[in-house]
């Protein structure tokens, strides 16, 4: 059915969502950032 | 999707047609389908059997013309163009339309120089008209247009038609796709597991470490 | 059957005002039940006022012990807690907006006010205390609402409470077992002086055949906005002043652990316990912020996983 395929294929197209450097240094900060509020956490439970 | 749903009607409309007509009226029905301003998609008219038949005759270049708009670009048309009909303003446009198509296919963030190129525009501002008027308010594109860094971000795209050989590829992918997400709640699924597992030994230290302060206080006590 | 809710006998509603059961039970209404409309405008309302306290009323019916919350109104006002009597400014506003209410058709009447907390959780401060006891003298059967929009970015369900308060004098016979929630410093004296003046109720939520259809239909429309919306990125201000709240109260708290070094000789285990509960509460928050962290961490982790990791 060439109309599914279409649209599956936009669908396809559009991944990854994300894809720039600076979205990895702003994810990955954010995850340490997580990270450490864990840590801390784990500090002040101790 | 609201593409295709637009266009669905008007698919049936010319593919009826094609069904009906042969020779030099079929080629007058290709000219008028790949001129239409809500049509972008053409492999339902080209499976016509009539349309097919079109092969190796007098007309055959328009069932050629038929495949440039189906998986062409304007570029490619160009370079072929001895071999094509003459465009009518209305089928540049088109094609037009469908060469950002393909340029957003492999790239999300399209170059302004990159698009003029392709596209023959010569200076931005008509450029940015032909994108917002003729790409974007049409349906087929949604996206930013960013004039500092002259480059046109690409969120959503119209699919066109599929080329012979595409469609291993997008199996593949939505393969791909599949087993990363079965993968992901497996994971989720061990995690969930795993915090159940801990918060039952949690517990069960907790009541230890309160008995044996119980006991230590009986015995100070 | 589920929409009969939405049926307003007015001779019921008449008769019910004119028993005043309340008047010999201050602890008469236990329940309240909110319409999905009314908690959706509310909580709305609030999230517009952004770090500003807003307020507004609720219109509605009582069933028994249930106050019945059917839809809800802004007033022109803000900032509630910064001022006696923030409500004066609107008077005119309700009475206006209640009269019209009646001519469109509408009968049900003003059962109560809601107003926001943003940020500092579902109770009443002393100025919220005094207002509400008004209102349940002249306006029964009247509830408080209070909602906290920031928090309910941050825990990802609506954090909201609902009260009434005890007459003047009242002592209620138990002490009711409420949910945690971190206050912070600098509202906790507010808190606890008046915490004991009134008393939450349950809240349940309903809503109608047409809204659960409308809803799926707002679904549809807004889920991607849901889907990339995420708490740690758009919360980043209330979460950098929970911790701050925190580093306080651990200073606090080993201040107070300083100072009672030789008093615990002898102050005994009546100061221990206070400080424990006090280091215990310090863990629960602490533990919170870490939690709600983890949760934002771990949907924004599942989306790359999802929608970054495939590629053509």
């Amino acid at each position: 059915e060439n109309s599914l395929l279409r649209q599956v294929s936009s669908l396809l197209r559009r991944l990854p969502a994300i894809e720039s450097e600076k979205f990895q240094d702003d994810f990955l900060m954010e995850y340490n950032d997580t990270l450490l509020i864990t840590y801390l956490a784990m500090f002040t439970n101790c | 999707m609201d593409i295709e749903q637009k266009q669905a009607e008007h698919i049936d409309y010319f593919v009826k047609q094609a069904s009906n007509l042969k020779g030099t009226a079929l080629s007058t029905v290709i000219v008028e389908a790949t001129s239409h301003p809500s049509l972008f998609a053409f492999s339902e008219i080209i499976a016509a059997s009539n349309v097919l038949e079109l092969e190796g005759t007098e007309n055959s270049a328009s069932l050629d013309l038929l495949r440039m708009f189906a998986y062409g670009t304007w570029s490619e048309y160009k370079s072929a163009a001895d071999r094509l009909p003459q465009l009518v303003p209305d089928q540049v446009l088109k094609l037009k339309q469908l060469t950002v198509l393909t340029l957003a296919e492999t790239n999300k963030v399209l170059p302004y120089d990159l698009l003029m190129q392709e596209l023959d525009v010569t200076n931005v501002r008509e450029l940015e008209d032909f994108l917002i008027n003729d790409c974007m308010y049409v349906g087929i594109v949604r996206g930013k247009l960013d004039q500092l860094r002259r480059c046109f971000e690409v969120q959503f795209a119209a699919g066109r038609d599929l080329r012979p050989g595409q469609l291993g590829s997008m199996i593949q992918t939505l393969a791909n796709w599949l087993s990363t997400s079965e993968n992901l709640l497996v994971s989720i699924q061990e995690k969930i597991k795993w915090a159940d597992t801990m918060s039952e030994i949690d517990k069960k230290h907790k009541k230890e470490v309160d008995e044996r302060v119980e006991e230590v206080k009986k015995t100070l006590s | 059957a589920s929409d009969s809710i939405f049926f307003y006998d007015e001779a019921a509603q008449a008769k019910f005002q004119q028993e005043k059961p309340w008047a010999n039970d201050p602890h008469y209404f236990k329940r309240v039940k909110i319409s999905a409309l009314a908690l959706l405008k509310m909580v709305v309302h609030a999230r517009s006022g952004g770090t500003i306290e807003v307020m507004g009323l609720m219109q509605g019916k009582t069933d028994r012990d249930a106050i019945i919350v059917m839809d809800a109104f802004a007033l022109p006002v803000e900032g509630t807690e910064t001022r006696v009597n923030a409500q004066a400014d609107a008077y005119e506003y309700m009475v206006d907006y209640s009269q019209t209410n009646k001519q469109a058709g509408r009968l049900e009447n003003v059962v109560g006010w809601y107003h926001s907390h943003p940020g500092y959780g579902c109770w009443l401060s002393g100025i919220d205390v005094s207002t509400q006891m008004l209102n349940q003298q002249y306006q029964e059967p009247f509830l408080a609402v209070v909602i906290d929009p920031t928090r309910t970015v941050s825990a990802g369900k609506v954090e909201i409470g609902a009260f009434r308060t005890y007459p003047e004098g009242y002592k209620p016979p138990d002490e009711p077992v409420s949910e945690y929630q971190t206050i912070p410093l600098n509202k906790i004296e507010d808190f606890g002086v008046h915490c004991k003046q009134y008393y939450a109720l349950d809240i349940t939520y309903f809503k109608s055949s047409l809204d659960c259809h409308l809803l799926d239909l707002l679904w549809n429309k807004y889920w991607v906005n849901t889907l990339s919306s995420s708490p740690l990125l758009g919360n980043g201000d209330y979460v950098a002043g929970q911790i701050s709240d925190l580093a306080e109260k651990i200073e606090q708290a080993e201040n107070q652990l300083a100072h009672s070094r030789f008093g615990s000789l002898i102050g005994g285990p009546l100061r221990k316990k206070e400080e424990e509960s006090q280091l215990t509460k310090i863990t629960r928050d602490s533990a919170k912020i870490t939690v709600e962290q983890v949760h934002g961490l771990m949907s924004q982790v599942i989306k790359d996983i999802l929608f970054n990791s495939v590629r053509q």
